[in-house]
């Protein structure tokens, strides 16, 4: 454990409390794509099926509260707050990013069992998982200032594993390329949206793209 | 096996 990697985490956790707290007190799930909370949600049970075998407090504690919470906002959305949903704009075909990061782990994994290959296509499935949210707000135009804190601590999250690889390489030689590679990919999506939430929602002003 | 490293993190 280091710095970067708790700060990481704990954007993580934020951006799961904002969008939930988002949701319940506006009842409205407007603005969220359901298609990425969906890649989420399947991102979270294939990579943390080694809760079944394997126990460290902080680690299964937090793989439980993400699968849990995840599971939480799909009910949210296809439950109470479904009035509120427009599929109409949530149209990013992810059959693509499914059928991607399903090729790619059964052809790259470290080793050929179900639990490695499943624990590569989520590596490869959360590296462009936020696309269909980032498509939708792109199609609108413009986001919620809530929505928009939700994706930059939703990025900020995997950027920070970033200098945590850096930390780790240089003082135990950690080098996983499946983790990094995906992880920088994951980064550069978010680039645009953080330039623009820098210089707009920052500074006061609505996210509106130009 | 690299990914074992990588199973420490989330």
């Amino acid at each position: 454990m280091n710095i970067f990697r708790l700060a990481g985490d704990l954007f993580h956790l934020i951006s799961i409390f904002i969008l939930i707290h988002k949701m319940t007190t506006s009842k409205s799930c407007s603005g969220i794509s359901f298609k990425s909370q969906a890649l989420y949600l399947l991102v979270y049970v294939t990579r943390y099926l080694d809760l079944f075998w394997t126990f460290a407090l902080y680690n299964s504690t937090m793989k439980i509260i993400f699968i849990g919470s995840s599971a939480y906002v799909l009910h949210l959305m296809t439950g109470p707050f479904k009035p509120t949903h427009d599929p109409n704009i949530d149209t990013f075909k992810v059959r693509y990013l499914i059928g991607g990061a399903a090729i790619l782990a059964l052809l790259f994994p470290y080793k050929w069992t179900p639990a490695e290959v499943l624990w590569t296509f989520s590596i490869w499935l959360e590296s462009v998982a936020i696309l269909p949210q980032l498509f939708m707000v792109q199609r609108t135009g413009a986001a919620e200032t809530i929505t928009t804190h939700y994706i930059f601590a939703l990025g900020a999250y995997r950027a920070l594993y970033i200098p945590n690889w850096i930390y780790r390489y240089l003082t135990s030689t950690f080098w996983d390329p499946l983790s990094i590679i995906a992880g920088v990919i994951q980064t550069v999506l978010y680039s645009d949206f953080f330039y623009i939430y820098y210089t707009k929602v920052l500074q006061g002003r609505k996210f509106e793209l130009p | 096996v690299a990914s074992d490293a990588a199973k420490d993190e989330l």
